[in-house]
């Protein structure tokens, strides 16, 4: 049939079928047309570099920063939490998966546990006050501004007074997602609207569609 | 002033942070 077709025409490229599109759509936010434009973006973020289908670290990197080297901390984390299987690329099911965490409507629990595995740089299960000043550390560097190690002390103790409840210098999940409850705007980069309207920002998918919404 | 804000305050704002890039806006 038609996508005995395509396999031969794509190799491995095109091994998303209907029948795994429409899987994806089931697990997740999106319908069967968004995960169609969502494979067209990562089509071409997973060719940018190598064209093997598969999205590798400096790919994401490229598409992130706009260059495909300079360590960044941020990077490494997202990365990881896209790489489910922990094989060192981002397969096109990873990537629907770990998107829609980010969709508008994803439910708020799982924004709170993405955040906390991406804050957790060394997934001990809690966020130290060593992780947190290295990450102010890192965004105080990209953005060019001077901040006294004192000052940068300051704001970490007033942080920690007011998320570490139980004072033992170390968020745990509990403590996170209580105080992100408080603080909400702290999840807003964890939601991208775009998400919402894939379709219109890929219309190509509609070239490739297998059905009609 | 910046001691007003909180560390994952500056943290969820920054650039690399952002993932709208990916749709190369």
């Amino acid at each position: 049939g038609c996508c005995d077709f395509h396999k031969n025409k794509h190799h491995k490229k095109l091994r998303y079928g209907f029948r795994e599109l429409s899987q994806l759509a089931r697990e997740s936010q999106f319908t069967v047309n968004e995960v169609e434009a969502l494979y067209e973006l990562f089509k071409k973020l997973s060719s940018s570099i190598i064209d093997d289908g598969l999205i590798h670290k400096e790919e994401l990197q490229l598409a992130l920063f706009k260059s495909p080297h300079s360590e960044n901390l941020f990077l490494d984390r997202v990365f990881y939490l896209f790489d489910e299987k922990k094989n060192g690329v981002i397969e096109f099911d990873e990537f629907v998966h770990a998107l829609n965490v980010f969709h508008p409507y994803a439910p708020t629990e799982d924004k709170i546990d993405f955040a906390f595995r991406l804050y957790d740089l060394r997934q001990t299960g809690f966020i130290e006050r060593e992780e947190v000043k290295q990450m102010v550390i890192a965004i105080l560097l990209e953005s060019d501004m001077n901040l006294s190690d004192d000052l940068l002390e300051a704001i970490i103790d007033k942080t920690f007074a007011d998320a570490d409840a139980d004072n033992d210098g170390k968020i745990n999940k509990e403590e996170w997602k209580d105080f992100v409850l408080r603080h909400p705007n702290l999840l807003k980069n964890m939601t991208l609207p775009y998400l919402k309207d894939i379709t219109t920002v890929f219309p190509s998918f509609v070239f490739n569609t297998e059905v009609e919404e | 002033k910046p001691v007003s804000m909180n560390a994952f305050e500056l943290i969820s704002r920054s650039q690399s942070f952002n993932l709208e890039n990916l749709f190369g806006k």
